[in-house]
């Protein structure tokens, strides 16, 4: 694998971890914690079969920000059963910004001192 | 500038809400920025409506005409405030409580008005101005890229790609000078921000993401806005 950084005097040394599959493995016995701990059920089989595959998918997709963002933490959420466009659709909410040219910008404040 | 600050050891910041399954972050992060103003005009933390915009505020973006704050459908920080300018202030979260649903009809009552915006400002993407309005001003109200909050669960985030693309919206309420960064051997500046899923996310509800890069687009979009003192009539 390769890292790559804006800062690469700071990669004196490449942090070697070794591959942590217990989540994937276990990933039915997490995806039973998950829905006691967040209070999820699903109306049929089939959203059960659906939810437990979006889960792993997660599961992936955690492992994978793990490795990309090494100084947190990355793992189960109470949004571990969503797709991201689902995520996207319900819990965002920004709209587009373009800020007009004669929109009043905050003084530039002194930093010293 | 301090090397460390945050606004919730100085009182200006509410307990971290919850906006359920609704796109109304946009709301969570105006009210906010405008709790910490009027605290810091009136010396009292009230907790603001969030409902009374998702509800009552419609207005929409001069330079783009289609991109109105909408609910639970989406909205802008600065046309919230707009939209508090113009309506008088905002009321409070007990008088206005919040429903995580937008099929409700507007019910401002602007006799029950407690918080007035008297200005608003973007402010320069320099991080030490950023810095500067937030001690000076209060929390701020700021867009980022939710890509990585989907699986946070704690310490600081500092990912080495990041898209600058804003979709969501937060509080930015201190700064901490060391956050722990083991694959760079040394502590790296952070950003504190208050986020709006409930304290059971994060770390208690807050997220913390390195400062000094465009990371994640968190210093793309901030706005600071001023109160002015209201009291019911």
């Amino acid at each position: 694998s390769t890292v790559s950084s804006n800062e690469p005097e700071d990669l004196l040394i490449r942090q070697v971890v070794a591959h942590d599959d217990d989540l994937l493995m276990n990933a039915e016995h997490h995806f039973t914690n998950f829905k006691s701990k967040f209070g999820k059920s699903y109306a049929t089989r089939e959203e059960h079969a659906y939810r437990l595959g979006v889960f792993k998918a997660n599961l992936r997709r955690a492992r994978r920000h793990q490795k990309l963002d090494p100084s947190a933490v990355h793992g189960i959420t109470q949004f571990s059963d969503l797709t991201p466009a689902e995520f996207r659709r319900t819990y965002l909410g920004l709209k587009r910004l373009r800020i007009p040219a004669d929109a009043h910008k905050a003084p530039i404040l002194p930093t010293n001192d | 500038l301090p090397t460390d600050f945050d606004w919730r050891d100085h009182g200006a910041v509410t307990a971290v809400k919850n906006q359920g399954s609704c796109g109304s972050c946009w709301s969570f992060s105006t009210t906010g920025a405008l709790e910490g103003a009027n605290f810091l005009a009136t010396g009292k933390l009230v907790s603001l409506s969030e409902q009374q915009l998702v509800d009552c505020d419609h207005e929409c973006d001069p330079d783009e005409p289609g991109s109105c704050d909408s609910g639970c459908n989406g909205g802008l920080m600065t046309s919230a405030f707009e939209y508090t300018l113009k309506t008088g202030g905002l009321m409070q979260e007990e008088d206005y409580p919040y429903t995580g649903t937008d099929h409700g009809t507007c019910k401002f009552d602007k006799s029950k008005i407690v918080a007035s915006v008297a200005n608003f400002s973007v402010v320069s993407l320099d991080e030490d101005q950023i810095a500067a309005n937030l001690v000076k001003n209060g929390p701020l109200a700021v867009g980022i890229n939710a890509v990585f909050m989907q699986t946070y669960i704690g310490g600081v985030s500092c990912p080495y790609i990041c898209s600058r693309r804003l979709n969501h919206g937060v509080l930015l309420v201190g700064y901490g000078s060391e956050g722990y960064s083991p694959i760079r051997m040394k502590d790296k500046p952070y950003w504190i921000i208050k986020n709006s899923w409930g304290e059971s996310w994060g770390e208690n509800g807050y997220y913390k993401i390195c400062r000094g890069r465009d990371v994640c687009g968190v210093d793309s979009m901030v706005s600071t806005v001023a109160a002015i003192h209201t009291t019911p009539k």
